[in-house]
C-alpha cells in the first residue's frame, strides 16, 4: 500500500465539493448547562463508535504487550488521578464516562491521548 | 497533520487542515488501513459551543474527547493544532510532574479548549498559546480576521521557541503552511508532506484561493493520506465552518 512521498500524485483539482455523505454532523453544546450533563446528547449519540475506539486501542495494547493487564493498570490509576484534571473538563469526562459507561480512567486517557502518544 | 493559512488576493483569510491521526496503533492487512484511524473517523462530529443561546465557537471533535483540535471563533480567530515530537522535551517529565503533584503545566486540549471560550481576539489567543507551559510540545496554527495575521507557534513543553509570521514568510507571505516538522529544518524524509503541499498551493496561486482549492490541495497525495480522518475548511471573517470526513483510496501512501 505504500506509495514514497517522491511519488506524489498531480495535485488534485476535482475535489471538490465533496460527497454530502462525508459533511460532518453538527450538535450544540450549552456552555451554561452544568458540565456533567452538557456533552450527553453528544456522546449519547456516537457512544458505540467511542466504545469500539476504545476497544481497539486495548485490543493493540493487549496484542503488543501480550496482556490486558498494562491497558487496566493505566486506566486504573488514571482513574486515580482524574480529580487533578482542571474544572470543568474533569465533571464533563465524569458525565461522558456516565452516559457512555465507559470506566472514568479509560475517558480521561482519550481525553490525554495527544500527550500520552507523545509519550 | 498538515494546516493551511492562506490569503486570496482580495485579502480574505482561509484557514483549513488535514486531521491525521493512528500511526502504528495497528495495521488491518486485509484492508490495508490503520485501525484506529477507521475507528475514529465514526465518532467525527461538530460542535457549536454556545453561551446565552449565542454561538462563542466551533470546533471539530472526535465525540467524547472535550479538548480542542479545530476551531473556529466567528470574527475573532481559528485555531488549529498539529502535533510535533521533539526529544528534547517530550511529554514524558510534564506527565510524571503531574502524578508527582507538580501541576504548573497544562494538557494541550485544555488550553485550546480556554482559549477558544476565553481569548477575545487574535492577539489574546496567541499570548496565551505562547506563553502557557504545557506537559507536551505541539505546533498552533493560528488564523486573524484581517490581511497579514496569521502565524504557526511552534511550542516546547515551557515556551513558544519560533513563531512563524504570516508577513515574515519569505518567498510566499499569502499562505503558510505547517506539518510535523520544525518549519526552519527539512522534513522527515519519508514523511515529506510539505513539499507537494507547498507545490500544490503554489501551482494553484493566490488568485484561485478559496475553500475549493484548499480542499484540492489537501485531497492530494500524500498531503491526504491513510492517516487522514478529517479535513476543516474554516474562514473568520464570516464565522464559515466546514469539515468532512476524508478516507484515501488506493494507491495511497500509509501515512
Amino acid at each position: 500500500a505504500f506509495v514514497p512521498a517522491q511519488f506524489t500524485q498531480e495535485c488534485r483539482s476535482d475535489t471538490y465539493p465533496p460527497p454530502s455523505s462525508s459533511e460532518v454532523e453538527w450538535f450544540d453544546v450549552s456552555l451554561d448547562e452544568a458540565p456533567i450533563i452538557r456533552w450527553r446528547h453528544v456522546v449519547a449519540r456516537r457512544q458505540s463508535q467511542i466504545r469500539d475506539l476504545l476497544l481497539q486501542f486495548k485490543n493493540f495494547i493487549r496484542q503488543l504487550t501480550g496482556s490486558s493487564v498494562y491497558f487496566n493498570l493505566v486506566a486504573r490509576s488514571l482513574t486515580l488521578i482524574a480529580p487533578t484534571v482542571p474544572q470543568p473538563y474533569q465533571d464533563e469526562m465524569v458525565g461522558i464516562s456516565t452516559v457512555t459507561g465507559i470506566p472514568l480512567g479509560e475517558i480521561l486517557l482519550y481525553n490525554i491521548f495527544y500527550e500520552a502518544t507523545n509519550l | 497533520c498538515t494546516s493551511v493559512l492562506a490569503e486570496d488576493s482580495k485579502g480574505v483569510l482561509y484557514h483549513a487542515r488535514n486531521l491525521d491521526f493512528g500511526l502504528f496503533f495497528g495495521w488491518d492487512k486485509a484492508k490495508k488501513t490503520w485501525l484506529v484511524t477507521e475507528y475514529l473517523r465514526p465518532t467525527i462530529v461538530n460542535i457549536r459551543f454556545k453561551k446565552s443561546g449565542q454561538t462563542v465557537f466551533m470546533s471539530t471533535h472526535f465525540a467524547g474527547y472535550v479538548g480542542i483540535l479545530t476551531a473556529l471563533k466567528p470574527g475573532r480567530f481559528s485555531l488549529t493544532v498539529n502535533s510535533r515530537n521533539s526529544l528534547d522535551g517530550s511529554s514524558t517529565l510534564g506527565i510524571i510532574e503531574w502524578i508527582l503533584g507538580k501541576r504548573d503545566a497544562v494538557w494541550m486540549g485544555f488550553l485550546t479548549r480556554r482559549v477558544m471560550e476565553t481569548a477575545d481576539s487574535y492577539a489574546q489567543a496567541k499570548q496565551m498559546l505562547t506563553g502557557t507551559k504545557m506537559l507536551a510540545p505541539a505546533y498552533f496554527i493560528l488564523g486573524g480576521n484581517s490581511t497579514m495575521q496569521g502565524c504557526i507557534i511552534t511550542r516546547s513543553r515551557n515556551a513558544a521557541i519560533d513563531v512563524w509570521e504570516r508577513s515574515a514568510a519569505a518567498n510566499h507571505t499569502w499562505y503558510l503552511l505547517q506539518t510535523n516538522y520544525d518549519h526552519w529544518k527539512p522534513p522527515f524524509v519519508l514523511d515529506d508532506r510539505r513539499t507537494p503541499g507547498n507545490k500544490c498551493m503554489m501551482a494553484k496561486g493566490q488568485a484561485s484561493m478559496g475553500f475549493k482549492e484548499i480542499f484540492n490541495v489537501l485531497s492530494s497525495i500524500p498531503v491526504l493520506n491513510k492517516l487522514t480522518t478529517y479535513t476543516a475548511l474554516m474562514r473568520v471573517d464570516t464565522g464559515e465552518y466546514h469539515s468532512y470526513r476524508q478516507t484515501c483510496k488506493d494507491p495511497c501512501p500509509i501515512w
